[in-house]
């Protein structure tokens, strides 16, 4: 986390604000329960208290404005810039605008009023940006449910105003994983393009043989639509689609977009109505079978005809010997099949039908 | 020949215009004429500040992963405290 220049911070715990006017794209009563939320979010963890005015002066004044709009820091239309914040102090101190070119809004549509506003009313407070993809204070927006405030978050807020005499602990968003964690497992992976894509958490990490850096990115910074937990993933490079899985429910990205008609119960593949969650994924480029593995077993998907194959499930031990019996996630690559299991990865011959080799799942990024 | 060189050129032009921008609002960077030499030194020192934050490979260069960056939505607060 950072703080502005001198550590700017509120003296007295009890700050004012003031709507002075309101967006057209929701009703009143939803920028109002935006604003309180986000106020909320700060006071949830610090003896911060916000009141209300209706009149006069207020120590955060909010207002909608387009281009310039009064403070000679003018906003630039629609995307790119979507609001600020001024730090602590009299006057346009705490002042916080939100550019009305900008549509507003309550769900995962950009922009969502209630996330845009804690943050800037973070720099309302004393907070600068942070440089952590998972934190509330990160420049780039990105939308995400639940509470927003990261550990990063909360301590830097925690070390200007103190903690929440009157709460108990919060539970923060959980931190970006660090690549090369020694005990790092993933939850899929797939190529997407000539790139390969990681999964873990709420991120994914991006290679590319050009890209010396596995860059590590927020998965809804990418695709609001997908859920914050993929459990697997392939791509059938055929159709030029990617396949997400989470829970019983599946999604088809082309490229970066979503495909109509998603997202679909997996359990039209022809998946039994038992299965839940689907471990990983992989298309097996040439055969044009995509395998789905469930706990001990795994299926067969004949892409072409668009059926399971006959006689599955069958069981992962004893057709891929060597690798244990369950699979967090896997590639294919030139007639190697990689098998991801918690920190391990191992390097299958899918012709030769053995392991040739086994690696720490992380030496993929670089580790 | 001719027509094909002047798109190329008006793309760089946007993306250096583009990343101009983005550098003086939210790096700091001083408006106005520096002279040639300088001004470019100038902006490649800026573009590894803003790699370095968003943790992109430092390499002073406008590539497309920074471009990328540039063009997302974002907060209007600057990067670096003023």
């Amino acid at each position: 986390y950072n703080h502005f220049p001198r550590d700017l911070k509120w003296k007295n715990t009890n700050v004012t604000f003031r709507i002075l006017n309101y967006t057209p794209d929701l009703r009143k009563a939803d920028v109002d329960k935006a604003v309180r939320n986000a106020f909320n979010v700060w006071s949830r963890v610090t003896p911060l208290r916000f009141k209300k005015l209706y009149e006069g002066n207020a120590d955060i004044m909010i207002s909608f404005g387009a281009k310039e709009h009064g403070d000679f820091n003018p906003f630039d239309g629609p995307e790119g810039l979507l609001a600020h914040a001024y730090p602590p102090g009299n006057g346009i101190g705490g002042d916080t605008h939100f550019d009305e070119d900008e549509t507003w809004t309550k769900d995962f549509h950009t922009f969502n009023l209630f996330l845009v506003a804690a943050h800037e009313f973070g720099h309302a407070l004393g907070m600068a940006h942070s440089s952590d993809p998972g934190s509330l204070m990160y420049p780039v927006y990105s939308y995400g449910k639940g509470y927003p405030l990261s550990e990063d978050d909360i301590k830097g807020i925690q070390s200007l105003y103190g903690e929440n005499p009157d709460h108990g602990r919060v539970k923060p968003k959980p931190d970006a994983p660090t690549k090369c964690d020694p005990e790092l497992s993933f939850d899929a992976i797939t190529e997407l393009r000539g790139e390969t894509i990681i999964f873990k958490d709420r991120f994914y990490w991006r290679l590319h043989p050009q890209m010396p850096e596995p860059e590590q990115t927020l998965i809804k910074s990418t695709w609001p639509e997908l859920p914050n937990q993929v459990d697997a993933a392939y791509e059938n490079p055929e159709k030029d689609i990617v396949i997400i899985f989470s829970g019983i429910q599946m999604w088809a990205l082309n490229g970066y977009n979503l495909v109509e008609g998603y997202p679909k119960y997996i359990h039209k593949l022809g998946l039994p109505k038992t299965v839940r969650k689907i471990d990983a994924a992989v298309n097996i480029r040439d055969t044009g079978k995509t395998l789905l593995f469930v706990d001990e077993e795994y299926w067969s998907y004949d892409e072409e005809k668009g059926t399971m194959d006959s006689g599955y499930p069958r069981s992962i031990e004893n057709d891929f010997p060597g690798i244990g019996d369950e699979v967090d996630a896997v590639a294919y690559h030139y007639g190697y099949l990689y098998f991801y299991h918690e920190h391990i990865q191992f390097e299958y011959s899918y012709s030769s039908r053995k392991v040739m080799r086994i690696m720490r799942a992380n030496s993929i990024l670089n580790c | 020949a001719h027509t094909l060189a002047k798109p190329i050129a008006n793309e760089e032009k946007d993306k250096l215009l583009l990343a101009e921008k983005y550098l003086r609002r939210y790096y700091d960077m001083p408006a106005g004429l520096q002279g040639e030499r300088k001004a470019s030194d100038l902006m490649h020192q800026k573009i590894r500040e803003m790699q370095a934050f968003f943790r992109l490979e430092v390499t002073g260069k406008l590539d497309d992963n920074t471009l990328e960056v540039m063009e997302m939505a974002r907060c209007g607060v600057p990067d670096v405290a003023e």
